[in-house]
């Protein structure tokens, strides 16, 4: 799976998700890439998330929206949304992967509970910081 | 103005760092820098997050490293079926396909959705038939293929079970699925 989540300059966020899904899968099976609150989400008013992992737990925790909503209602830092959904909710389910994300204030969060994650960001003007492993 | 920013991600799973090659690193290193950088470049000049993620992911969709687009993992069925989503933070309006096989650049079909159509997601041969007339360009099912992936798929299949992203030959380690059978 890949995905990429922007801030512009006017403060739109945007999100995007693109998958092969698992290898050896089903037929016809569908993980939570395409779903929109499951593997993607954005809405100016908060952040805009784009998952990778394993799909059918991201899908029953809606975790793209799940982060979207803590940052909203229960106003939590990206960084605690992330760590609540990456961290906590998602490895209660027998879940692995991470996200990308980023919020109305351009902070950024790469949490993944996963031995790697290849993964990358870059302010304007930046070097761009790319990682794999932990 | 905003701080503007682009993050990417190129999959999660058992990616250790004693069995993945150091040529094999360095060229994810420069896949990454390289789709980032572009990021970077389209903001500055002004673009949108719409744009840039769509870029984004276009660029790794192209990048045979990745599980998506050119480079994506095989199906039971030895095929590929490939799923994006965006979505555009300011009209909330969101665009998706799920299992196509012959569009090349699945994140453009979802994005044509988000503008061109009332609906969010198509599948299968609708969103197929959709992407043929907003003229984006269709390839064989083969094009997907790598032999990393094929390889990834025989080892599935021995072990009757599913693969996570990056976690067999490619990337040098394994990371399955419990044995659900969920592939049937």
């Amino acid at each position: 799976t890949v995905g990429a989540v922007a801030l512009d300059q006017l403060g739109n966020l945007a999100a995007a998700t693109s998958t092969g899904g698992i290898t050896n899968k089903h037929a016809g099976r569908v993980g939570d890439s395409p779903i929109i609150g499951a593997g993607c989400y954005a809405n100016n008013a908060s952040v805009a998330v784009s998952c990778t992992g394993s799909g059918e737990v991201f899908m029953r925790t809606l975790a793209a929206y799940d982060i979207a909503a803590l940052v909203t209602y229960s106003n939590l830092s990206l960084q605690e949304a992330c760590q609540k959904v990456v961290m906590e909710k998602i490895p209660q389910l027998g879940g692995s992967g991470g996200l990308v994300a980023v919020d109305r204030l351009g902070n950024v969060a790469l949490p993944f509970n996963s031995e790697g994650m290849y993964r990358g960001y870059g302010y304007i003007g930046d070097a761009p910081d790319v990682g794999i492993y932990r | 103005m905003c701080n503007a920013v682009i993050a990417i991600h190129g999959g999660a799973g058992a990616i250790a760092q004693a069995s993945l090659s150091v040529q094999k690193e360095k060229q994810y290193f420069a896949a990454l820098r390289k789709i980032v950088s572009a990021g970077q470049r389209l903001l500055a000049g002004g673009g949108s997050a719409l744009d840039a993620v769509t870029q984004a992911v276009r660029l790794l969709e192209e990048c045979p490293l990745f599980n998506a687009g050119k480079g994506a993992v095989f199906t039971h069925a030895g095929d590929h079926e490939l799923d994006a989503s965006i979505m555009d933070g300011f009209s909330l309006q969101a665009g998706a396909v799920a299992g196509v096989k012959h569009i090349r650049n699945p994140i453009l079909a979802a994005r044509a959705i988000l503008e061109h159509s009332p609906h969010v997601m198509l599948t299968g041969d609708g969103a197929e038939d959709f992407a043929e007339q907003q003229r984006l360009e269709r390839v064989e099912n083969e094009f997907f293929s790598t032999p990393e992936r094929f390889a990834q798929l025989k080892l599935a299949r021995q072990r009757g079970e599913m693969l996570l992203d990056h976690g067999g030959a490619a990337a040098g380690g394994v990371q399955f699925m419990p044995p659900d059978q969920k592939f049937g």
